[in-house]
């Protein structure tokens, strides 16, 4: 049946009282990806380069899009921190997988080593027990003061940079507890230093949207999330679905 | 959060998920869980990405259950994804995913997912509720 595509932008209680002024950035962000994801389709370039390039952000978009936008509202934490602007997260972990891969598991096997030779054997190890996934890119502060831009490129850029001729033999009777990697936080900096993948200075990630979502939960004592219910004499708009039940832990946690 | 499945004019199937997950969760919090096999998965029939509570999906296995449904019960992607979805709590849990003929699928028990498709046939849609 040919060439198919398909992608989304989060799940949840999104209010169909959503004003259009922000119901609309969010249609032609999806708009934008999908014609981004059949052009490449069209030019006839490979799925797993399909589904990165979606997942990457090709430009800075002001609404959540991915973990590498600008102030992605579910993914951009801002809380108080040493800095005046506060200590940045971003929650930018993600996998990408091939179908053909698991066909192909005797030559490169779902999840092989990504640890290069030369990585210490500690992280090695730490290697060897996780899934392929990449996660917490960036922190605000030494010594990976530079968050990665695409954690998904970091992490396929790993997998691909290492095959399985360089990759470390382990010693006959090693046992596999789990064949994947995790990159996490500083690891994945280090990463993405040795195979070059595009990085940017913190500040890229913090808009005035995260800023004054601080404030306001420093004002209101309370968490703030993407659709909290303003509070009374509040100016700044809010979406505004219903609050969350106080005995409802499912989305607060 | 975005989550993205493809096949290919050659009928490779891929996927990638970065989380996010579940609007309005605090931070911290498990998003759609990029973890392969729970929120997303490929193999030879299918791709499929999952949005939603992370807790939920890592239970559910919902990625590799719609390709299990796919493979050992012979279900058409359609069927499987509705099954997976059904069987999560409502709420939770939303997907898309693609076939190797190029089947497209996006099911969600959730009030919304900000969601798009298309199709070298020509069909193509967006939309969140």
């Amino acid at each position: 049946m040919g060439w198919a595509l398909a992608l989304h932008g989060g799940a949840g209680d999104v209010p169909r009282t959503l004003p259009p002024e922000l119901r609309e950035p969010r249609l032609a962000t999806l708009r934008r990806c999908l014609d981004l994801g059949t052009a490449a389709l069209r030019d006839g370039r490979a799925a797993l380069d399909v589904v990165e390039l979606v997942v990457r952000p090709p430009s800075p978009s002001p609404t959540p899009r991915s973990p590498a936008s600008p102030g992605g509202a579910a993914r951009v934490h801002v809380r108080p921190g040493p800095t005046p602007t506060g200590l940045l997260t971003v929650c930018g972990d993600v996998a990408c997988r091939c179908g053909s891969w698991r066909t192909a598991r005797t030559s490169t096997p779902a999840g092989a080593p990504c640890s290069p030779p030369t990585a210490p054997s500690r992280w090695r190890r730490a290697s060897w027990r996780a899934p392929p996934c990449a996660a917490a890119p960036s922190r605000a502060s030494p010594p990976s003061p530079t968050p990665s831009r695409s954690p998904g490129s970091s992490w396929r850029g790993r997998r691909t940079s290492t095959s399985p001729s360089t990759a470390p033999r382990p010693s006959p009777g090693t046992r596999y507890a789990v064949r994947g990697c995790a990159l996490v936080n500083r690891d994945v900096m280090r990463a993405c230093s040795s195979i070059g993948v595009e990085t940017k200075d913190p500040s890229h990630f913090i808009t005035e949207h995260n800023i004054e979502r601080l404030r306001q939960a420093k004002e209101a004592n309370r968490v703030q999330i993407d659709y909290t219910q303003p509070l009374k004499g509040q100016q700044t708009p809010q979406e505004t679905p219903a609050p969350i039940p106080t005995d409802d832990n499912s989305q607060t946690g | 959060t975005v989550g993205c499945v493809a096949v290919d004019a050659a009928g490779n199937l891929a996927t990638a998920t970065s989380t996010g997950g579940l609007v309005n969760k605090m931070a911290g919090r498990i998003g759609d869980t990029p973890v392969v096999g729970a929120g997303t998965y490929a193999n030879a029939l299918c791709a499929v990405s999952a949005t939603g509570k992370g807790e939920e999906i890592i239970r559910h296995t919902v990625a590799r259950d719609v390709a299990a449904l796919m493979e050992h019960r012979g279900l058409p992607l359609r069927d499987a994804a509705a099954r997976v979805v059904a069987g999560a709590p409502r709420g939770t849990v939303g997907l898309v995913a693609v076939s190797r003929g190029g089947e497209v699928c996006m099911a969600h028990n959730t009030t919304a997912m900000f969601r798009a498709c298309a199709t070298e046939a020509g069909h193509a849609e967006v939309g969140i509720w």
